[in-house]
Protein backbone atom coordinates (compact mmCIF):
# COMPACT_ATOMS: atom_id res chain seq x y z
CA UNK A 1 0.00 0.00 0.00
CA UNK A 2 1.62 3.64 -0.44
CA UNK A 3 2.84 5.11 2.37
CA UNK A 4 0.58 7.88 4.62
CA UNK A 5 -2.52 5.76 3.92
CA UNK A 6 -5.16 6.41 6.80
CA UNK A 7 -5.04 3.56 9.31
CA UNK A 8 -7.43 1.17 9.13
CA UNK A 9 -7.70 0.90 5.13
CA UNK A 10 -7.47 -2.21 3.47
CA UNK A 11 -4.74 -2.67 0.89
CA UNK A 12 -6.41 -5.84 -1.67
CA UNK A 13 -3.76 -5.78 -4.21
CA UNK A 14 -0.17 -5.75 -1.71
CA UNK A 15 2.79 -5.97 -3.81
CA UNK A 16 3.88 -10.30 -3.24
CA UNK A 17 7.30 -8.80 -1.72
CA UNK A 18 5.61 -7.85 1.23
CA UNK A 19 3.61 -11.32 1.64
CA UNK A 20 6.82 -13.48 1.64
CA UNK A 21 8.28 -11.83 5.53
CA UNK A 22 5.14 -12.57 6.89
CA UNK A 23 4.90 -15.89 4.97
CA UNK A 24 7.78 -16.65 5.70
CA UNK A 25 7.33 -16.19 9.63
CA UNK A 26 4.27 -18.33 9.28
CA UNK A 27 6.18 -21.72 7.53
CA UNK A 28 8.98 -21.00 10.23
CA UNK A 29 5.84 -21.24 12.89
CA UNK A 30 4.80 -24.14 11.05
CA UNK A 31 8.11 -26.34 11.30
CA UNK A 32 8.78 -25.12 14.86
CA UNK A 33 10.17 -28.60 16.41
CA UNK A 34 10.89 -30.71 13.19
CA UNK A 35 14.12 -32.00 12.17
CA UNK A 36 15.36 -30.57 8.82
CA UNK A 37 14.56 -33.36 6.56
CA UNK A 38 11.13 -33.26 7.76
CA UNK A 39 10.22 -29.83 7.17
CA UNK A 40 7.80 -28.17 4.53
CA UNK A 41 8.43 -25.58 1.92
CA UNK A 42 6.74 -22.71 0.79
CA UNK A 43 5.21 -22.95 -2.55
CA UNK A 44 2.45 -20.35 -3.59
CA UNK A 45 1.54 -17.52 -1.90
CA UNK A 46 -1.45 -14.72 -2.40
CA UNK A 47 -3.09 -12.78 0.30
CA UNK A 48 -4.03 -8.94 1.50
CA UNK A 49 -3.04 -6.48 3.71
CA UNK A 50 -4.85 -4.40 6.46
CA UNK A 51 -3.30 -1.71 8.07
CA UNK A 52 -4.45 -1.02 11.73
CA UNK A 53 -3.36 1.98 13.65
CA UNK A 54 -0.04 0.45 14.92
CA UNK A 55 0.74 -2.43 12.40
CA UNK A 56 -0.69 -4.43 9.51
CA UNK A 57 -2.21 -7.53 9.70
CA UNK A 58 -1.70 -9.82 6.95
CA UNK A 59 -4.31 -12.51 5.89
CA UNK A 60 -2.19 -15.31 3.60
CA UNK A 61 -3.34 -18.02 1.67
CA UNK A 62 -0.41 -20.37 0.93
CA UNK A 63 0.34 -23.89 -0.45
CA UNK A 64 3.32 -25.62 1.32
CA UNK A 65 4.94 -28.72 0.42
CA UNK A 66 5.54 -31.60 2.92
CA UNK A 67 8.62 -33.89 2.13
CA UNK A 68 7.97 -37.46 1.42
CA UNK A 69 7.71 -39.51 4.96
CA UNK A 70 10.29 -42.29 5.15
CA UNK A 71 10.48 -42.36 8.73
CA UNK A 72 9.02 -45.73 10.45
CA UNK A 73 8.47 -43.68 13.47
CA UNK A 74 6.44 -41.74 12.04
CA UNK A 75 4.65 -43.76 9.26
CA UNK A 76 5.16 -47.52 9.16
CA UNK A 77 4.90 -47.36 4.97
CA UNK A 78 6.63 -44.54 2.94
CA UNK A 79 4.35 -41.58 2.04
CA UNK A 80 4.64 -39.62 -0.73
CA UNK A 81 5.08 -35.58 -0.41
CA UNK A 82 1.53 -33.73 -0.12
CA UNK A 83 0.80 -30.38 -1.01
CA UNK A 84 -1.32 -28.12 1.91
CA UNK A 85 -3.39 -25.38 1.34
CA UNK A 86 -2.55 -23.07 4.66
CA UNK A 87 -4.92 -20.30 5.82
CA UNK A 88 -2.34 -17.79 7.64
CA UNK A 89 -3.19 -14.16 9.52
CA UNK A 90 -0.15 -13.41 10.67
CA UNK A 91 0.02 -9.50 12.85
CA UNK A 92 2.81 -6.99 12.43
CA UNK A 93 3.23 -4.83 15.06
CA UNK A 94 6.22 -2.57 15.21
CA UNK A 95 8.53 -4.61 13.43
CA UNK A 96 7.37 -7.83 15.73
CA UNK A 97 5.04 -10.43 13.97
CA UNK A 98 2.31 -12.86 15.99
CA UNK A 99 0.46 -15.79 14.08
CA UNK A 100 -3.12 -15.32 14.92
CA UNK A 101 -4.70 -18.19 13.13
CA UNK A 102 -3.14 -21.13 11.12
CA UNK A 103 -5.44 -23.78 9.29
CA UNK A 104 -3.95 -25.86 6.91
CA UNK A 105 -5.45 -28.80 4.69
CA UNK A 106 -4.47 -31.53 1.86
CA UNK A 107 -5.94 -29.76 -1.01
CA UNK A 108 -7.86 -32.82 -1.82
CA UNK A 109 -9.63 -32.82 1.58
CA UNK A 110 -13.27 -33.43 1.17
CA UNK A 111 -13.50 -30.94 4.39
CA UNK A 112 -14.85 -27.49 3.60
CA UNK A 113 -15.59 -25.09 6.03
CA UNK A 114 -16.92 -22.29 4.92
CA UNK A 115 -18.66 -20.78 7.80
CA UNK A 116 -15.35 -21.22 10.17
CA UNK A 117 -13.28 -18.41 7.32
CA UNK A 118 -16.09 -15.76 8.45
CA UNK A 119 -15.73 -16.62 11.80
CA UNK A 120 -12.00 -17.15 12.42
CA UNK A 121 -11.42 -13.54 10.41
CA UNK A 122 -13.45 -11.97 13.07
CA UNK A 123 -11.21 -12.60 15.55
CA UNK A 124 -8.17 -10.56 15.15
CA UNK A 125 -10.37 -7.43 15.27
CA UNK A 126 -10.59 -8.34 19.19
CA UNK A 127 -6.96 -7.71 19.53
CA UNK A 128 -7.18 -4.30 18.17
CA UNK A 129 -6.75 -1.39 20.06
CA UNK A 130 -8.75 0.44 19.56
CA UNK A 131 -11.59 -1.89 19.07
CA UNK A 132 -13.06 -1.30 15.69
CA UNK A 133 -16.21 0.74 15.94
CA UNK A 134 -18.53 -1.75 13.99
CA UNK A 135 -17.22 -4.65 16.50
CA UNK A 136 -20.65 -4.77 18.36
CA UNK A 137 -22.33 -5.04 15.55
CA UNK A 138 -19.88 -7.90 13.96
CA UNK A 139 -20.40 -9.83 16.96
CA UNK A 140 -24.18 -9.94 17.17
CA UNK A 141 -24.25 -10.92 13.87
CA UNK A 142 -22.18 -14.01 13.95
CA UNK A 143 -23.75 -15.15 17.86
CA UNK A 144 -27.37 -14.19 15.71
CA UNK A 145 -25.45 -16.86 13.14
CA UNK A 146 -24.29 -19.40 16.00
CA UNK A 147 -27.97 -18.85 17.36
CA UNK A 148 -29.81 -20.04 14.61
CA UNK A 149 -27.26 -22.68 13.27
CA UNK A 150 -27.27 -24.67 16.59
CA UNK A 151 -31.12 -23.56 17.68
CA UNK A 152 -30.25 -22.13 20.83
CA UNK A 153 -32.68 -20.57 22.68
CA UNK A 154 -32.79 -18.00 25.50
CA UNK A 155 -35.63 -17.64 28.22
CA UNK A 156 -34.61 -13.87 28.85
CA UNK A 157 -32.95 -10.84 27.20
CA UNK A 158 -30.64 -10.60 29.80
CA UNK A 159 -29.36 -14.43 29.07
CA UNK A 160 -28.52 -14.17 25.73
CA UNK A 161 -27.09 -10.96 26.18
CA UNK A 162 -24.66 -12.71 28.92
CA UNK A 163 -24.68 -15.78 26.11
CA UNK A 164 -23.18 -13.54 23.90
CA UNK A 165 -20.86 -12.58 26.16
CA UNK A 166 -19.47 -16.09 26.82
CA UNK A 167 -19.49 -16.61 23.50
CA UNK A 168 -17.06 -13.99 22.41
CA UNK A 169 -15.08 -14.81 25.19
CA UNK A 170 -14.75 -18.69 24.01
CA UNK A 171 -14.09 -16.83 20.73
CA UNK A 172 -10.70 -15.68 21.94
CA UNK A 173 -10.12 -18.87 23.50
CA UNK A 174 -10.82 -20.62 20.85
CA UNK A 175 -8.50 -18.39 18.79
CA UNK A 176 -5.87 -18.82 21.50
CA UNK A 177 -5.79 -22.53 21.54
CA UNK A 178 -5.41 -22.90 17.75
CA UNK A 179 -2.51 -20.72 17.64
CA UNK A 180 -0.76 -23.50 20.27
CA UNK A 181 -2.12 -26.43 18.68
CA UNK A 182 0.70 -28.31 16.78
CA UNK A 183 -1.74 -30.53 14.36
CA UNK A 184 -4.21 -29.55 11.87
CA UNK A 185 -7.33 -29.56 14.17
CA UNK A 186 -8.91 -26.47 13.27
CA UNK A 187 -11.05 -25.15 16.77
CA UNK A 188 -13.65 -22.40 16.43
CA UNK A 189 -17.57 -22.13 17.11
CA UNK A 190 -19.22 -25.15 18.18
CA UNK A 191 -22.41 -25.88 19.65
CA UNK A 192 -20.87 -25.55 22.75
CA UNK A 193 -19.47 -22.24 22.11
CA UNK A 194 -21.60 -20.44 24.45
CA UNK A 195 -21.14 -22.55 27.55
CA UNK A 196 -18.66 -21.40 30.34
CA UNK A 197 -15.76 -23.67 30.64
CA UNK A 198 -16.81 -24.82 34.01
CA UNK A 199 -20.49 -25.41 32.19
CA UNK A 200 -19.14 -27.32 30.15
CA UNK A 201 -16.66 -29.55 32.39
CA UNK A 202 -19.59 -30.27 34.77
CA UNK A 203 -21.85 -30.98 32.37
CA UNK A 204 -20.02 -33.01 30.05
CA UNK A 205 -17.09 -34.06 31.57
CA UNK A 206 -16.22 -36.68 34.02
CA UNK A 207 -14.14 -35.98 36.66
CA UNK A 208 -13.59 -39.29 38.58
CA UNK A 209 -11.83 -40.52 35.68
CA UNK A 210 -8.71 -38.91 37.65
CA UNK A 211 -8.70 -39.63 40.57
CA UNK A 212 -7.19 -42.67 42.13
CA UNK A 213 -7.43 -45.61 43.76
CA UNK A 214 -9.46 -47.49 40.49
CA UNK A 215 -10.23 -50.62 40.20
CA UNK A 216 -7.56 -52.77 38.86
CA UNK A 217 -7.85 -55.25 35.84
CA UNK A 218 -5.31 -58.04 34.71
CA UNK A 219 -3.16 -56.75 32.25
CA UNK A 220 -3.75 -57.81 28.31
CA UNK A 221 -1.01 -59.63 26.93
CA UNK A 222 0.50 -58.07 23.71
CA UNK A 223 0.14 -59.21 20.36
CA UNK A 224 2.90 -61.14 18.97
CA UNK A 225 0.95 -62.66 16.20
CA UNK A 226 2.07 -61.06 12.87
CA UNK B 1 0.43 -53.51 13.43
CA UNK B 2 -0.65 -52.85 9.84
CA UNK B 3 0.16 -49.00 9.08
CA UNK B 4 -3.69 -47.77 9.15
CA UNK B 5 -6.81 -49.84 10.70
CA UNK B 6 -10.67 -48.79 10.47
CA UNK B 7 -13.12 -51.02 12.23
CA UNK B 8 -15.93 -48.34 11.06
CA UNK B 9 -14.92 -50.17 7.79
CA UNK B 10 -15.67 -53.32 9.10
CA UNK B 11 -18.81 -53.46 10.45
CA UNK B 12 -18.02 -53.47 14.37
CA UNK B 13 -18.91 -49.55 15.46
CA UNK B 14 -22.78 -48.45 15.77
CA UNK B 15 -23.67 -44.88 14.63
CA UNK B 16 -22.17 -41.57 17.11
CA UNK B 17 -24.61 -41.65 19.99
CA UNK B 18 -24.95 -38.38 21.82
CA UNK B 19 -24.84 -38.51 26.05
CA UNK B 20 -26.75 -35.39 26.08
CA UNK B 21 -26.48 -33.10 29.23
CA UNK B 22 -25.07 -35.78 31.28
CA UNK B 23 -21.66 -37.00 32.42
CA UNK B 24 -22.17 -40.42 31.50
CA UNK B 25 -18.98 -40.72 28.63
CA UNK B 26 -17.87 -43.65 30.75
CA UNK B 27 -20.64 -45.23 29.54
CA UNK B 28 -20.56 -44.90 26.05
CA UNK B 29 -17.06 -45.54 26.13
CA UNK B 30 -17.59 -49.48 27.75
CA UNK B 31 -20.67 -50.29 25.46
CA UNK B 32 -18.88 -48.67 22.81
CA UNK B 33 -15.84 -51.36 23.09
CA UNK B 34 -17.95 -54.32 24.48
CA UNK B 35 -20.22 -53.86 21.06
CA UNK B 36 -16.89 -54.44 19.30
CA UNK B 37 -16.19 -57.17 21.07
CA UNK B 38 -19.73 -58.84 20.96
CA UNK B 39 -19.31 -58.20 16.93
CA UNK B 40 -15.21 -59.77 16.71
CA UNK B 41 -16.79 -62.96 18.66
CA UNK B 42 -20.13 -63.70 17.43
CA UNK B 43 -20.39 -61.44 14.36
CA UNK B 44 -23.25 -59.57 15.28
CA UNK B 45 -23.44 -55.94 15.76
CA UNK B 46 -25.75 -54.94 18.42
CA UNK B 47 -26.56 -51.20 19.81
CA UNK B 48 -25.90 -51.33 23.41
CA UNK B 49 -27.69 -49.81 26.27
CA UNK B 50 -25.93 -46.56 28.18
CA UNK B 51 -28.54 -46.23 30.07
CA UNK B 52 -28.80 -49.71 31.99
CA UNK B 53 -24.87 -48.56 32.98
CA UNK B 54 -26.22 -45.20 34.03
CA UNK B 55 -29.28 -46.70 36.09
CA UNK B 56 -27.87 -49.80 37.64
CA UNK B 57 -23.64 -49.31 37.74
CA UNK B 58 -24.59 -48.57 41.50
CA UNK B 59 -20.51 -47.58 41.72
CA UNK B 60 -20.63 -45.29 39.49
CA UNK B 61 -22.22 -42.00 39.93
CA UNK B 62 -24.01 -41.83 36.63
CA UNK B 63 -24.15 -38.29 35.33
CA UNK B 64 -21.69 -37.74 37.57
CA UNK B 65 -19.20 -39.91 35.84
CA UNK B 66 -18.02 -43.05 36.25
CA UNK B 67 -14.95 -45.08 35.14
CA UNK B 68 -14.66 -47.88 32.73
CA UNK B 69 -12.79 -50.58 35.45
CA UNK B 70 -16.33 -50.41 37.17
CA UNK B 71 -18.79 -50.60 34.11
CA UNK B 72 -17.30 -54.05 33.53
CA UNK B 73 -17.53 -55.48 36.75
CA UNK B 74 -21.45 -53.87 36.33
CA UNK B 75 -21.63 -55.80 33.44
CA UNK B 76 -20.62 -58.95 34.92
CA UNK B 77 -22.31 -58.69 38.23
CA UNK B 78 -25.89 -57.91 36.67
CA UNK B 79 -25.17 -60.32 34.15
CA UNK B 80 -24.92 -58.77 30.64
CA UNK B 81 -26.35 -55.76 28.59
CA UNK B 82 -29.75 -55.05 27.01
CA UNK B 83 -29.71 -53.15 23.78
CA UNK B 84 -30.50 -49.99 23.02
CA UNK B 85 -33.41 -50.26 21.96
CA UNK B 86 -35.20 -52.52 24.73
CA UNK B 87 -33.57 -50.14 27.12
CA UNK B 88 -33.59 -46.57 25.77
CA UNK B 89 -31.25 -43.71 26.52
CA UNK B 90 -32.47 -40.74 28.30
CA UNK B 91 -29.71 -38.86 29.65
CA UNK B 92 -30.60 -38.60 33.07
CA UNK B 93 -30.38 -41.66 36.14
CA UNK B 94 -33.42 -43.25 36.76
CA UNK B 95 -34.93 -46.24 38.84
CA UNK B 96 -32.70 -49.50 37.64
CA UNK B 97 -35.00 -51.22 35.30
CA UNK B 98 -32.91 -54.15 34.45
CA UNK B 99 -34.28 -57.33 33.07
CA UNK B 100 -32.31 -60.08 33.09
CA UNK B 101 -34.42 -61.62 30.53
CA UNK B 102 -33.37 -59.09 28.33
CA UNK B 103 -30.03 -59.38 28.02
CA UNK B 104 -28.35 -59.60 24.84
CA UNK B 105 -24.68 -59.50 25.02
CA UNK B 106 -22.75 -60.66 28.08
CA UNK B 107 -19.21 -60.24 29.11
CA UNK B 108 -16.96 -62.62 30.46
CA UNK B 109 -14.46 -60.20 31.94
CA UNK B 110 -12.07 -57.09 31.50
CA UNK B 111 -8.53 -56.08 30.76
CA UNK B 112 -6.23 -53.43 31.27
CA UNK B 113 -4.31 -52.56 28.13
CA UNK B 114 -0.77 -51.37 27.37
CA UNK B 115 0.41 -47.87 27.62
CA UNK B 116 2.82 -48.07 24.48
CA UNK B 117 1.15 -47.15 21.35
CA UNK B 118 2.82 -49.18 19.28
CA UNK B 119 1.08 -51.58 20.88
CA UNK B 120 -2.09 -50.08 21.37
CA UNK B 121 -2.77 -49.86 17.34
CA UNK B 122 -1.94 -53.56 17.45
CA UNK B 123 -3.84 -54.63 19.44
CA UNK B 124 -6.91 -52.41 18.35
CA UNK B 125 -6.26 -54.15 14.79
CA UNK B 126 -6.82 -57.45 16.56
CA UNK B 127 -8.69 -57.25 19.19
CA UNK B 128 -11.17 -54.51 18.59
CA UNK B 129 -12.21 -50.58 19.54
CA UNK B 130 -10.47 -49.73 23.19
CA UNK B 131 -11.88 -47.97 25.74
CA UNK B 132 -9.74 -45.09 26.65
CA UNK B 133 -10.07 -41.88 28.18
CA UNK B 134 -8.55 -38.39 27.76
CA UNK B 135 -7.86 -35.19 29.00
CA UNK B 136 -10.77 -33.21 26.77
CA UNK B 137 -8.72 -30.04 26.43
CA UNK B 138 -9.97 -28.02 23.10
CA UNK B 139 -12.32 -30.67 22.40
CA UNK B 140 -15.45 -27.91 23.54
CA UNK B 141 -14.18 -26.32 20.13
CA UNK B 142 -12.78 -28.58 17.79
CA UNK B 143 -14.41 -28.79 14.60
CA UNK B 144 -12.43 -30.99 12.44
CA UNK B 145 -8.29 -32.04 11.96
CA UNK B 146 -5.88 -34.05 14.06
CA UNK B 147 -5.14 -32.49 17.56
CA UNK B 148 -2.38 -32.44 18.65
CA UNK B 149 -2.22 -29.99 22.19
CA UNK B 150 1.27 -28.51 23.45
CA UNK B 151 1.73 -31.08 26.51
CA UNK B 152 1.66 -29.09 29.48
CA UNK B 153 -2.22 -27.97 28.05
CA UNK B 154 -2.91 -31.38 27.81
CA UNK B 155 -1.70 -33.37 30.65
CA UNK B 156 -2.23 -36.93 30.70
CA UNK B 157 -2.72 -36.23 34.69
CA UNK B 158 -6.01 -34.37 34.04
CA UNK B 159 -8.07 -37.07 32.32
CA UNK B 160 -11.59 -36.25 32.49
CA UNK B 161 -13.46 -37.74 29.19
CA UNK B 162 -13.90 -41.26 28.02
CA UNK B 163 -14.31 -42.16 24.83
CA UNK B 164 -13.46 -45.20 22.00
CA UNK B 165 -10.52 -45.73 19.66
CA UNK B 166 -12.06 -47.08 16.38
CA UNK B 167 -8.92 -46.93 14.09
CA UNK B 168 -5.80 -45.58 13.72
CA UNK B 169 -3.54 -44.26 9.68
CA UNK B 170 -1.66 -41.38 8.80
CA UNK B 171 -3.00 -37.74 7.24
CA UNK B 172 -0.38 -36.44 5.06
CA UNK B 173 2.42 -38.21 7.46
CA UNK B 174 1.07 -37.17 10.63
CA UNK B 175 -0.08 -40.69 12.79
CA UNK B 176 -3.73 -40.35 14.15
CA UNK B 177 -6.06 -41.95 16.38
CA UNK B 178 -9.60 -42.28 15.17
CA UNK B 179 -11.96 -41.53 18.27
CA UNK B 180 -15.79 -41.81 18.37
CA UNK B 181 -16.83 -39.78 21.02
CA UNK B 182 -20.54 -39.62 22.38
CA UNK B 183 -21.31 -35.57 21.68
CA UNK B 184 -23.65 -36.88 18.62
CA UNK B 185 -22.67 -36.35 14.82
CA UNK B 186 -22.96 -32.65 15.03
CA UNK B 187 -19.86 -32.66 16.42
CA UNK B 188 -16.37 -32.77 15.40
CA UNK B 189 -15.75 -34.85 12.02
CA UNK B 190 -19.00 -35.86 12.14
CA UNK B 191 -18.99 -37.48 15.59
CA UNK B 192 -15.70 -38.68 15.48
CA UNK B 193 -12.11 -36.69 16.88
CA UNK B 194 -8.71 -37.37 15.46
CA UNK B 195 -6.02 -37.24 18.19
CA UNK B 196 -2.10 -37.70 17.23
CA UNK B 197 -1.06 -40.92 17.62
CA UNK B 198 2.50 -41.59 19.11
CA UNK B 199 3.19 -39.27 21.29
CA UNK B 200 0.92 -39.82 24.57
CA UNK B 201 -1.36 -37.03 23.24
CA UNK B 202 -3.65 -35.88 25.94
CA UNK B 203 -3.16 -39.15 27.95
CA UNK B 204 -4.50 -41.43 25.00
CA UNK B 205 -2.57 -44.28 26.05
CA UNK B 206 -2.63 -44.07 30.02
CA UNK B 207 -6.06 -45.50 30.49
CA UNK B 208 -6.94 -48.23 27.43
CA UNK B 209 -9.32 -51.02 28.37
CA UNK B 210 -11.55 -53.91 26.79
CA UNK B 211 -13.87 -56.51 27.77
CA UNK B 212 -13.08 -59.82 27.09
CA UNK B 213 -15.87 -61.97 25.39
CA UNK B 214 -15.04 -65.59 25.49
Amino acid sequence: APPGRAAGAQSWEAASSELLGPARFALEMYNRGRAAGARAALGAVRGRVRRTGQGSLYSLKATLEEPPCNDPMVCQLPVSKKTLLCTFEILDELGKHMLLRRDCAPVDTKITDDRNETFSSFLPLLNMDPLPKDLSVKMASIFKDFVTTYNRTYETKEEAQWRMSVFVNNMVRAQKIQALDRGTAQYGVTKFSDLTEEEFRTIYLNPLLKEEPRKKMRLAKSISDP
Amino acid sequence: APPEWDWRDKGAVTKVKNQGMCGSCWAFSVTGNVEGQWFLKQGDLLSLSEQELVDCDKVDKACLGGLPSNAYSAIKTLGGLETEDDYSYLGHLQTCNFSAEKVKVYINDSVELSQNEQKLAAWLANKGPISVAINAFGMQFYRHGISRPLRPLCSPWFIDHAVLLVGYGNRSAIPFWAIKNSWGTDWGEEGYYYLHRGSGACGVNIMASSAVVN
